[in-house]
Order: C-alpha cells, then sequence, then structure tokens
C-alpha cells in the first residue's frame, strides 16, 4: 500500500 | 521500566497501519500487527510522511505534538523516552544503504500502486554494497512507465572511489501538475521501461534485459555497452 514506513521497517530488518 | 507505545499510522487521514513500538523485548523492537494481548502505554496517530520524519529525527515528537501533527493518549512523558530509543535502533545506523534509503524517504514521494518504488529500494541496498558497478559520471536513468504514461524517475551514478554516490527519484504525484521535467543530471544510459516489466526483470529469472531490450519491451538510449552492467542490478 506504499506506506513509507513498511519499507523502512522492511530495510531495518534486512 | 519498560513501556508498549502503539502508533496508528495514516495515509491521507485514513487509518493504513497499526505498528507497536515494544521495549519488553530487548533493545525494543517495532512489530507491525493489528493488537498486542499486553497493556499499551501510549498511543500515537501520525501521518505515514510524519512517521518516518520522526524516526528519522527531522521532527521531534515534541514538535509533531505542539504543532497538531501527531496525536498522543496516554503517558505523554514517554515521548522523550521514545525520541531516545527510537534513536538508537535507528538514527545511529550510518550504513550507506540506509543513507540513501533515509533520503529517498524523508525528500520524495512514493508512488502507491507502483511496484518499482519497492523494488528500487531493494537495489538501492543493492547497489550500496557493490563496488565499482559504474565508472564515475556514467549516470543510467530509469524512465517506469505504466500503459505508456511515465510515472517514476530514478538517476544512479557512482564516485570515482568506486561507491554509489548519487540516488534521485521523483514521481508524476509529487510533480507540477503530473509534468515531469527529467532530473537534470547527464546520464550515459536512458531506459524507459513498464512498472510490470521492471518488477519481472528483478523477480524473474527468465527474464533479462537484454530480452527485453531485443523484444522492444524496454527502450535505452546512449551507451548500450553499460547494458550487461546493469544485468546484475537484477
Amino acid at each position: 500500500d506504499g506506506l513509507k514506513c513498511d519499507v523502512l521497517f522492511d530495510v531495518m530488518r534486512s | 521500566s519498560a513501556f508498549i507505545v502503539q502508533v496508528n499510522v495514516l495515509k491521507d487521514k485514513t487509518h493504513a497501519a497499526t505498528w507497536f513500538l515494544n521495549t519488553r523485548i530487548p533493545g525494543g523492537r517495532f512489530e507491525r500487527m493489528d493488537s498486542i494481548d499486553q497493556k499499551v502505554d501510549a498511543t500515537l496517530t501520525i501521518e505515514d510522511e510524519d512517521y518516518v520524519l520522526l524516526l528519522f529525527g527531522k521532527i521531534s515528537p515534541q514538535f509533531a505534538f505542539l504543532k497538531g501533527r501527531m496525536k498522543i493518549k496516554g503517558d505523554v512523558l514517554l515521548l522523550q523516552k521514545l525520541n531516545r530509543l527510537v534513536g538508537k535502533i535507528l538514527r545511529t545506523r550510518e550504513d550507506l544503504d540506509l543513507i540513501f534509503v533515509r533520503d529517498i524517504l524523508v525528500n520524495s514521494k512514493i508512488q502507491s500502486g507502483l511496484q518499482s518504488e519497492i523494488v528500487f529500494i531493494e537495489i538501492i541496498q543493492r547497489l550500496a554494497r557493490m563496488q565499482n558497478l559504474l565508472p564515475s559520471g556514467d549516470n543510467i536513468r530509469f524512465n517506469i512507465v505504466v500503459n505508456g504514461q511515465q510515472e517514476t524517475e530514478w538517476v544512479i551514478g557512482y564516485n570515482e572511489a568506486g561507491n554509489l554516490s548519487m540516488v534521485k527519484h521523483q514521481c508524476r504525484m509529487e510533480s507540477n501538475e503530473g509534468k515531469m521535467t527529467p532530473i537534470q543530471v547527464p546520464t550515459k544510459l536512458d531506459i524507459i521501461i513498464d512498472d510490470n516489466d521492471f518488477t519481472s526483470l528483478f523477480y524473474n529469472t527468465n527474464f533479462n534485459l537484454q530480452n527485453a531490450i531485443d523484444s522492444n519491451r524496454v527502450q535505452v538510449t546512449g551507451d548500450l555497452t553499460l547494458v550487461p552492467k546493469i544485468e546484475l542490478l537484477f
């Protein structure tokens, strides 16, 4: 759904 | 003293996601869940864009609260602790990949409904770890289209030390009346590609950039010797 916070937390987990 | 903060994330004033910051887990952790079966000490309600600014320390919780950009229910005193904890979890990571992702998230919109936006975030992380993918100055431009209409533009470039040094992004949504002016950076290779094709290149091993060019699914102008290098992105 294009949420920036989802993108950010994905990056943090990787 | 451990605490749990619920964050209601809004997109254009509509509830879009619920996150919990749980410090009962050592080091603290953000988790996206519908609900939590423990006592919540405070509930924040904030727009997605502001939440990301908050997480990166571009605005403080106090500022967001005082400006009415964040609502808080429960223990207001947690704001200070929250700020400190988020700083510890997020802002201390100065890896190259996170720096570029931060710049994109803080300074640019993410066009919703476009798969390539998320794929590109993955690619940025890959690029940040790839040395010397491109010679300095051999910048590459991607124009992502849907039904023939340009939706986003990405430009990447490396510096003389062989590190990723430039990631620029714009989308039609944030441009002037939907008209996109190309990002003013000289490029060696320009690629026009459909959002679906771009995503397929990334996820589908049977489909590569050279196939896509040969079958006219992708338009490429400039120095074609760079094409094999770009394959490494996918």
